[in-house]
This record gives structure tokens, sequence and C-alpha cells, in this order.
């Protein structure tokens, strides 16, 4: 573990918390993508099959589980508390397009072809494009929530202090997994539209809009 | 190389 890789986790754990409480403090979902939440539901349910398999350690463990209960959480309130609230009319990203890709690389691009190593693969290709629909919403709607606006921020932050993370372990450790790496660029480079958005935007105390 | 496989990040 180094600081990097604890700070990425800590913003993750933020961006997950923040867009819960945003959710069952304001009763509503208005402004927030279902489908991303279906698909980080998917990504951490394919990832962390190994959570009672293989201990890594008490903090591993937590969060992995912490990740699982919030994101099932999230997609529960979006589509059956406050299903009302739940602005399905500009969320028409069509899933189908990222997941059934995302499912043929990883069988043909990965480390080792067993079930849980290429589902582990598929949940690394996925979490990369799995924010799309989000993105794809804010940009139908022209404009974002300034707590959504946080929630993306640490959202994004959180991979790209990941990269960090690599290159620290590369050069420490002389480390890499060249799949997490490319995926995880990937990943960063479809916020930098939003993080340049937010520096000069919401940062300076005005509302998330997009050139419409 | 298994050290890929035993996947220690989140």
């Amino acid at each position: 573990m180094n600081i990097f890789r604890l700070l990425g986790d800590l913003s993750h754990l933020l961006a997950i918390i923040i867009l819960l409480l945003k959710i069952w403090r304001t009763r509503s979902c208005a402004g927030v993508s279902g489908k991303s939440q279906i698909l980080f539901a998917l990504v951490f349910t394919t990832r962390y099959l190994d959570l009672f398999t293989n201990f890594i350690s008490m903090y591993n463990s937590a969060m992995k589980l912490i990740y699982l209960v919030c994101s099932y959480a999230t997609v529960f309130l979006m589509y059956f508390k406050f299903k009302a609230t739940y602005d399905s009319n500009h969320d028409t990203f069509r899933m189908e397009f990222l997941v059934v890709p995302v499912g043929g690389l990883a069988f043909l691009v990965n480390h080792d072809f067993t079930p849980l190593e290429i589902l582990w693969t598929f949940s690394i290709y996925l979490e990369a494009v799995a924010i799309l629909p989000q993105l794809f919403m804010i940009s139908k709607t022209g404009e974002a929530e300034t707590i959504t606006s946080h929630y993306l921020f640490a959202l994004g932050s959180y991979r790209a202090l990941y990269i960090v993370n690599w290159v620290f372990r590369f050069y420490t450790e002389g480390f890499f997994d060249l799949i997490a790496i490319v995926a995880g660029c990937v990943q960063t480079i479809l916020y930098c539209d939003f993080f340049y958005l937010y520096i000069t935007k919401v940062l300076k105390g005005k509302q998330l809009t997009l050139p419409a | 190389n298994d050290n890929d496989n035993d996947h220690d990040e989140l």
C-alpha cells in the first residue's frame, strides 16, 4: 500500500458516499444515470468474487464489502425507492454497447484464461467505460447539480491517483499490470473534459453547464 | 506470472 493508492481508495469511497447521501437526503436521483450505477455494481460484483476465497487484508475485505453494499444500495434507491425521480428520458445510453464489446475483449486479452481472471479483466475494462452513460446524460441535459459534479470529480480523481500509484509501484517494486494501467488511462482520459469544466466553473461557484 | 492473478488492489 502507498499513499497514492490510499488517497485513490478514499477518493473512490468519498464519491460513492457523496452519491448515496445525495440521493438519500434529497430523496431524489435527478441528474444521476441509473445505468452507470448498474454498471458499477456489475464491476464490483465481477471483481470481488474472490472476497471470501482470497484474503488480502482487513482493509481490502472491508473496502470491497463497503463498495458492494453501497453500489447495490444506490441502484436499489434509484430503481425502487425513489424510482419516481429517476430521469429515464435522459438516461438513454445503451448499456449493451458497453457490456458486449468489453465482455468479448476480456475473453481475448487477459492474464490467465480462467473464469475468475476473465471476470476480473471484464470488471477492469467495464469500469473504464462505466461512466459513459452518466457523462452522456449530462451532455443531454446540458447541466449537472453541483453535488453530482463533486461526485464525478472524486470518482475521476480515484483512478487518476491509481495511475500515480502504478508509476510509484513500478519504480519501487517493479510491479505493473498492463491491463489495469491501460484501462485506467482510458478511464481517466474520459474525465478530462469534465475535469476542465469542473475546475473552470464549479470551483468558481458557477453551475456546471455544458456548452449546448 | 501468478502475481497478476493475486490482485491486491481494489
